[in-house]
């Protein structure tokens, strides 16, 4: 699967 | 100072439990305007954002911003001694570093009062973007949770389709895969097990899944969980509280390069 991003990668 | 009265403790057991397996501690931002939570689970993937408004309560009052810092394991040992139907009060004051708790049965003959400690918590605040989404689906709360459940046999990873014919879940792994596939009701007698779709533009989304089964753990406080989604940004998983706010979980989804 794809890796997962971080949230904080989205918002800031 | 603050004092916010609930008619049941039950909603407060209810919406730690929708929480406390994401985030251990957090600060109960109170104002004139009710009660507000944000917090990210500690690897910084998910976020949590709660919103208790002061109309809720009854009576309501907080005269000033109030951060209460409050680990949440702690409350939740103390919410354990409250009962489901006990009218629940809680009381701080501006510069004081208890939480008061008072539990009162319904016929006001046993009133328990309890003090949790409050903590400093020094915590990032992050803006979250408002956004149009491309697909926004509502369904079922309890078949959501299912349907995490199911999957979560399957795989770590779920992936969502939505498209103008039904939202698609799927999973694949190493003993094979499975799908459900919920169609978008026309006209149905049970409202709350309808599932409708407002789409912009069809949607393939990559999740991990555990956090999923982290967030169900709110179907309890809702009959419907709203699902919004945009490709390649966080999804928007909301149950309503009725007459009182939400909760709202965040979930960046897995991107590849």
């Amino acid at each position: 699967p794809p890796p997962q991003r971080s949230i904080t990668s989205f918002f800031k | 100072m603050l004092e916010a009265r609930l008619p049941q403790a039950k909603l407060l057991k209810s919406l730690l439990e929708a929480i406390k397996e994401l985030v251990v501690e957090c600060n109960f931002d109170c104002n004139d305007s009710g009660i507000a939570v944000q917090a990210m689970d500690s690897s910084h993937v998910a976020l949590v954002a709660l919103l208790l408004r002061a109309d809720g309560f009854d009576p309501y009052r907080c005269d000033r911003n109030l951060p209460l810092g409050i680990n949440l394991t702690s409350l939740n040992k103390i919410l354990k001694c409250a009962g489901n139907e006990d009218i629940l009060t809680i009381k701080a004051s501006d510069d004081g570093d208890v939480l008061n708790l008072v539990f009162e049965s319904k016929d006001s003959d046993r009133i328990s009062e309890y003090e949790l400690k409050l903590m400093d918590i020094d915590s990032e605040h992050l803006g979250i973007p408002d956004t149009q989404y491309d697909a926004v689906v509502s369904m079922s709360s309890g078949e959501f949770q299912r349907i995490c459940r199911d999957l979560s046999q399957i795989s770590d990873s779920i992936v969502i389709d939505v498209t103008k014919e039904g939202i698609k879940f799927s999973a694949s792994g190493e003993v094979g895969n499975g799908s459900v596939t919920l169609k978008q009701s026309g006209s149905v007698d049970r409202e709350d097990e309808a599932t409708t779709i407002e789409l912009q533009q069809a949607v393939s989304l990559t999740f991990s899944l555990k956090y999923f089964q982290y967030f169900t753990k709110a179907t309890p406080l809702s009959s419907r969980v709203v699902l919004s989604m945009s490709n390649d940004v966080p999804i928007l998983v909301e149950y309503k509280l009725d007459n009182l706010g939400y909760v709202r979980y965040y979930l960046a989804p897995k991107i590849g390069d």
